[in-house]
């Protein structure tokens, strides 16, 4: 094997798919973006690395599809030849950037005479995105040759051969591997799923207790890797970065975010944490910290460990106007540095101080415009920048600005008008898909 | 091994200077490849593909050059040097 081209000094690295693959491709967006995560994945699980999805142009790993000659000196040669080709760590601009042949038929779960399997293509070239060279050694995911589809990508067990040149690189991670490990059964029946192909989607129907979205007051409401989700006892409603709701009906919190006590009935206050964008949920005296959609380990641990009173939380979010971290508990709010895991000097202090913002806020989170919403009830209030005022013309209905809710609509099955949210979602009048369970989307 | 076409041994030479297997031709003399560096060369890649090192463009090795693969080459330039420095 060639010597190791280089390696990261950062161990928080952020990716992108800046282009994805063309239209006619067998695979959607949330199928391409899913098994990226799930290749990335494959080398965090066992190296101190951590990866994030951002939206911005700045990801470390910028993800294309292109084809031909894409200026970048390894012209891609129509289908077959070379299929892809990522760049070693190091100064260049270009560090980590990983190209696929968009001249392949990408495909995912589906016989080698199909086509290329992008799981397995893009496990090796984000070997290389790390500071894996191409190795000779039979077994390694780093042969240069495709080798076909390598199954199941949570059930993929990266060989011992690349492990060592990892650990080589980078030591080895200090905490529980998160890969499945392929004999447990029923961890890998509870792993967050990749997304199905539309032939055998799985539909489960959503439980008859769940609440209802235009008329319910939120436990929880956060910024998460670009997207808002609100939480309502053990259920939440999740939008993508273009505020689109993802589902009228509402996800099980225990079925995506993994490993909160089953008797949890609900949340007080969720945040993601600055700089390595871990996620915290907070109840009562407690709080968890995600790693992705699993919790790490040693948690629930005390919220005393932010240096806040045992009193609980009630919302929690990260100004973008300093990035640090604020704490609300009745009419009180506290400033935490994330970076520096330590309480701000002088506080608590009174919350009239955010201009125009109710006390006993439900939750507060940043949102991708730079304002910061505060949620109570049934209505929101904007602050806009490095304001700490309330904008005019606030507060404003949660339902109607973000979860497609209109004046009156109330949720329940029986409304079945024409003008459901479904059509509303959509633009044209037909079937409210969502009750069949088929608007869903899952991503990483 | 069946003599080889002019084009399947274009191709071989492309291919093995792609991979960095044989350094460019000099762009100034446009010196081609002498016959024991392109032995050496396809030896090496035969090597690192699993092949029988046997020196020539037989099928399996023609055959190897035409699977599917990642765009890098599978040596740098240090390590070609190194063998040409070995030399």
């Amino acid at each position: 094997a060639l010597t190791p081209q280089n390696k990261w000094t950062k161990r928080h690295l952020s990716w992108r798919i800046r282009t994805y693959p063309k239209e006619s491709s067998l695979l959607g967006r949330d199928t391409v973006r899913a098994l990226m995560y799930y290749a990335l994945k494959v080398w965090s699980d066992i190296s101190p690395l951590n990866f994030h999805e951002v939206a911005g142009n700045d990801a470390d790993i910028q993800i294309d599809f292109t084809k031909a000659d894409h200026n970048d000196g390894y012209p891609f040669d129509g289908p077959g030849g070379t299929v892809a080709h990522a760049f070693f760590p190091g100064e260049r601009f270009t560090a980590g950037d990983t190209h696929f042949d968009d001249d392949e038929a990408w495909t995912f779960r589906s016989p080698e005479s199909h086509g290329m399997d992008l799981f397995a293509v893009a496990v090796h070239e984000f070997g290389h995105a790390i500071g894996l060279a191409h190795t000779s050694a039979i077994e390694s995911i780093m042969r240069p040759y495709y080798q076909g589809p390598v199954g199941d990508p949570l059930k993929y067990n990266l060989p011992y051969e690349d492990k060592v040149r990892v650990w080589q690189l980078y030591g080895v991670r200090d905490s529980v591997s998160h890969t499945v490990r392929p004999d447990d059964p029923s961890q890998t029946a509870d792993s967050p799923v990749l997304l199905d192909l539309p032939e055998n989607r799985s539909t489960v129907q959503p439980a008859r207790d769940s609440p209802d979205r235009c008329t319910s007051h939120f436990d929880a409401v956060a910024h998460i890797r670009g997207e808002a989700f609100f939480f309502k006892g053990k259920y939440f409603w999740r939008l993508t970065r273009e505020k689109h709701l993802v589902s009228l009906h509402p996800a099980q919190i225990h079925r995506f975010w993994r490993g909160l006590p089953i008797n949890l009935d609900s949340v007080d206050a969720v945040y993601e944490r600055p700089g390595d964008h871990k996620i915290i949920f907070f109840k009562g005296l407690q709080y968890w910290i995600f790693k992705d959609t699993n919790v790490e380990e040693g948690y629930p641990r005390p919220i005393s460990d932010f240096g806040l009173p045992m009193e609980g939380v009630d919302a929690a979010f990260v100004w973008l106007h300093n990035d640090k971290t604020y704490f609300f508990k009745d009419n009180h709010y506290w400033r935490y540095d994330d970076h520096l895991r330590r309480m701000d000097l002088g506080y608590p202090k009174d919350s009239t101080l955010w201009k125009g913002v109710p006390a006993q806020l439900d939750d507060v989170m940043r949102w991708s415009d730079g304002s910061s919403y505060f949620f109570k009830g049934k209505e929101y209030w904007r602050v806009v920048g490095s304001d700490m005022e309330v904008e005019a013309g606030y507060p404003r209905s949660i339902g109607k600005d973000w979860l497609l809710c209109s004046e009156m609509q109330s949720d329940s099955p029986a409304t079945d008008t024409n003008n459901t949210a479904e059509t509303r979602l959509h633009g044209q009048h037909h079937a409210d898909h969502a009750k069949e369970g088929e608007v869903c989307s899952c991503t990483s | 091994a069946p003599s080889l076409t002019a084009e399947q041994m274009d191709m071989g030479v492309d291919w093995l200077s792609k991979f960095g297997y044989l350094p460019p031709p000099d762009p100034v003399t446009g010196q081609l490849q002498t016959k024991e560096a392109l032995t050496k060369a396809i030896k090496a890649m035969q090597k690192f593909g699993g092949l029988e090192e046997t020196g020539v463009l037989d099928i399996a090795t023609l055959g190897l050059m035409k699977t599917p693969r990642c765009s890098l080459p599978d040596l740098s330039d240090t390590e070609m040097a190194v063998g040409r420095k070995r030399r």
